[in-house]
């Protein structure tokens, strides 16, 4: 999955996310147009126990604008990174709009995602002392190995851009 | 004049020039901590080259949505393991606070398709390649609604940068070489290794990177506009190969699919209206973890020394009820009309948070139904 958030120098916000599904989609390649067909009705898997012509599977993918007419601010944000683009883009607005990170903090701060078993995952970098206290809780630590999440998002305040392409895809973000 | 009077007057000078100092440090500092980065407009993408595509569009009199399209399809070659032609998208445009639409070309069943397909799911997380999972791709509609919305200059003129890309080459880059390492052994016994493994390796960082027949098929795309890619020679070449693969999708399914426009829900939160793409996305989920977290009056102090534990406490807890509400999840056109509108009410919010105890719960408490993580 890929996220890209756009300002145009009109004030018009995009935010959108664009998927072939898993990596590779299903591996398909069509060698005769060049494309990679996507996988995406694996994602009905475990979320459906029929599925119809014509349906369209459950997806994770959040593009969301933020708009605050006091602040003038306008937030484009969204993610990638199959079931972890809720939870990630959830943490970078929280922290963002609430916790009073900049923007880039905000997105590159550590994330924590609960699986599907409700096994609880921190990211390398995410502060050890936390993740102890934490766990000595009660919460139980899931066995994910491989983060995905990755957030790209705009913000305007005023007449002022922030844009922000996250490290974790060695991404980067450009305007004028 | 005495040496005092002297002594004085060097004290005030030094003061002086110490007070100067400081005030330019000041202002230098104030200048910087107010520079905007840019003051017209911006594209974050999962790449540079890809953002400075886009903000090229931009720059020459495109809109938002202009500037999103040809990143996009930069993106189909910088990162082909994510996105591409044969995937789908959700645009959510804001022209202003009263007009914010959801662009939705989300891929759709095919009307031929594995009935037992569901069987096929694995218990845990896994890789599903094959040919049975393909849903109708839903790129080119959603690009194609969002142009004729939104869209300033010619539709030729956004796959230009693509086209170029596609066939002159550019450096493979590290983040693509990661996932070929990742994934070689899949690779080299895929059809997918004429593109991108040389001497039937997988390619490394800094070779060249290609894409001539994706090139051809973008050039139709942007001469012929975007039907191009759902009838005639493209479309049937695209069914034929996937058909040689043992796929059920066929030129009807291509024809009839179709992107939906909709307006985007609006959700308050506090000084900010959020519009997400309603179902079968998942913003209402965004939406209801924001609106519990609400209540707990977050603020910077919120991450610092005990406070920061309960928060994150909190946060947890509230992830492990959206996973239980992951069932709503669907797509409203086949979901028996069930009522999804309690995911975004605050009334609904109020009430999980007075769910959130102080330690967590057995699994069955948050309503979870067992589902797999998806990795996409």
């Amino acid at each position: 999955t890929s996220h890209l958030s756009v300002i145009d120098k009109d004030g018009m916000a995009v935010s959108v996310t664009s998927t072939i599904n898993q990596m590779f989609g299903s591996t398909v390649y069509s060698p005769r147009t060049g494309v990679i067909l996507n996988n995406e009705l694996a994602d009905f898997c475990g979320r459906a126990t029929k599925i119809s012509a014509g349906e369209q599977p459950p997806s994770s993918m959040v593009p969301t604008v933020l708009y605050s007419k006091p602040q003038k601010t306008v937030l484009v944000v969204g993610g990638a990174g199959g079931s972890m683009i809720v939870s990630s883009v959830a943490l970078a607005i929280m922290n963002h709009i609430w916790m009073g990170k900049d923007l880039k903090d905000a997105i590159s701060a550590p994330v924590v995602f609960v699986d599907s078993s409700n096994g609880v995952n921190f990211e390398k970098t995410f502060d050890q002392a936390v993740k102890e206290k934490l766990k000595a809780m009660g919460h139980k630590e899931g066995k994910l190995q491989h983060f995905f999440n990755v957030v790209n998002a705009i913000s305007k305040q005023g007449s002022c851009i922030t844009a922000v392409s996250d490290a974790r895809k060695e991404g980067k973000a450009a305007g004028y | 004049m005495s040496k005092s009077k002297k002594r004085v007057r060097c004290c005030v000078c030094f003061a002086l020039i110490c007070v100067i100092l400081i005030s330019i440090l000041l202002i230098i500092l104030l200048v910087k901590s107010n520079r905007c980065e840019y003051t017209q407009a911006a594209v974050a993408a999962d790449s540079e080259i890809c953002s400075d595509v886009g903000r090229n569009i931009l720059q020459e009199g495109g809109s938002a949505v202009d500037g999103a399209i040809a990143a996009l399809l930069c993106t189909s070659l910088v990162n082909p393991q994510s996105m591409g032609l044969g995937g789908g998208a959700i645009f959510t445009v804001f022209e202003n606070p009263d007009h914010v639409k959801v662009i939705n070309g989300r891929e759709r069943v095919p009307k031929v398709f594995k009935r037992d397909l569901l069987n096929d799911c694995p218990q845990n997380t896994a890789l599903l390649p094959g040919s049975q999972w393909i849903g109708v791709p839903g790129e080119i509609q959603a690009y194609k609604k969002a142009h004729d919305v939104y869209g300033k200059l010619p539709w030729k003129t956004l796959f230009k940068p693509a086209i170029k890309l596609a066939r002159e080459g550019f450096p493979l880059p590290s983040v693509l070489e990661k996932y070929l390492f990742f994934f070689q052994k899949a690779m080299v016994n895929s059809s997918l290794c004429s593109v991108f493994c040389k001497d039937n390796k997988v390619l490394k960082k800094g070779d060249m990177l290609q894409y001539p027949e994706l090139a051809k098929t973008m050039e139709i795309i942007a001469d012929k506009g975007p039907d191009a890619f759902y009838e005639g020679k493209l479309a049937e070449d695209l069914i034929q190969d996937i058909k040689s693969a043992g796929g059920s999708l066929s030129l009807e399914d291509l024809r009839s699919m179709q992107a939906e426009v909709k307006d985007a829900l609006p959700v308050q939160l506090g000084d900010y209206t959020m519009y997400i793409p309603p179902l079968p996305a998942s913003g209402s989920l965004l939406s209801f973890i924001l609106n519990v977290m609400k209540g707990y009056s977050l603020r910077p102090e919120s991450m610092k020394g005990e406070e920061e534990i309960w928060t994150y406490h909190h946060i947890i807890e509230t992830l492990k009820f959206a996973n239980g509400l992951k069932k709503y999840v669907k797509d409203p056109a086949f979901s028996d009309g069930n009522d999804t509108s309690h995911l975004v009410s605050l009334d609904f919010a109020d009430k999980v948070r007075a769910m959130i105890k102080d330690e967590p719960q057995p699994l069955q408490y948050y309503n979870v139904m067992p589902s797999a993580d998806s990795m996409g």
